[in-house]
């Protein structure tokens, strides 16, 4: 464990309650991709199978992994019900199953090896590095966003941009290198660059999300 | 490498 992983842990911890905050305060999804939501549900139902065996070796990672899940799946719930007057099938279209089939394919290309679990943790790494593009597409498609939204993204976004620095330090202080997690890793970065770059340039000098 | 148990990241 070192203070990278735990601040990329904190952030995505912190992403998910911003979407959870924004929904309560506005009382609305508007602006949310539900394909995104349940790309990511798919991505820790995958990853997190070992829940059931591994309970005892690590109670932050248990944990973590619970709340992950249990949020995600809170999160879909309320869009489908309480706030699914705002969801609009008309702008959140982006093509989900060649994300899913992508992944997919990669998942069984490049596993560390051929078990059930090892090829779903390789499919939920490819998948989760591509599952924002239904809600980056969305964002595109409206040209502009509310400030409590580009928190959400930046929070999930710089939850893996921190985890390249961890994945460094663990390569050059411990001798581990994964390399499927930080492929993933890198590219799940590189598709927020255009976001990160917007964000900082308008959202943190306090004018409205809006693309040029 | 021992896959399946060096997966201690999120």
């Amino acid at each position: 464990m070192n203070l990278f992983r735990i601040l990329g842990d904190l952030s995505h911890l912190v992403s998910i309650f911003i979407l959870l905050q924004k929904m309560r305060s506005t009382r609305s999804c508007a602006g949310i991709s539900l394909r995104t939501q349940i790309l990511y549900l798919m991505v820790y139902c995958t990853r997190y199978l070992d829940i059931f065996w591994t309970f005892n070796a690590s109670l932050y990672n248990s944990s973590m992994k619970l709340v992950f899940i249990l949020s995600t799946a809170y999160t879909i719930y309320l869009m489908r019900t309480v706030y699914k007057t705002a969801l609009d099938p008309q702008i959140d279209t982006f093509a989900t199953y060649y994300l899913v089939g992508g992944a997919g394919l990669l998942a069984v290309l490049f596993p560390y090896k051929y078990t059930v679990y090892e090829v779903l943790w390789s499919f939920s790494i490819w998948l989760e590095s591509v599952a924002i593009l239904p809600q980056l597409f969305m964002l595109q498609r409206t040209g502009e966003a509310e400030t409590i939204t580009t928190h959400y993204l930046f929070a999930l976004g710089a939850y893996r941009a921190l985890y390249i620095p961890n994945w460094l330090y663990r390569w050059f202080l411990e001798g581990h290198f994964d390399p499927i997690a930080t492929v993933a890793g890198i590219i799940q970065t590189l598709l927020y660059s255009d976001f990160f770059y917007i964000y900082y340039t308008k959202v943190l000098k306090g004018k409205k999300f809006e693309l040029p | 490498r021992e896959a399946g148990k060096t997966h201690d990241e999120l």
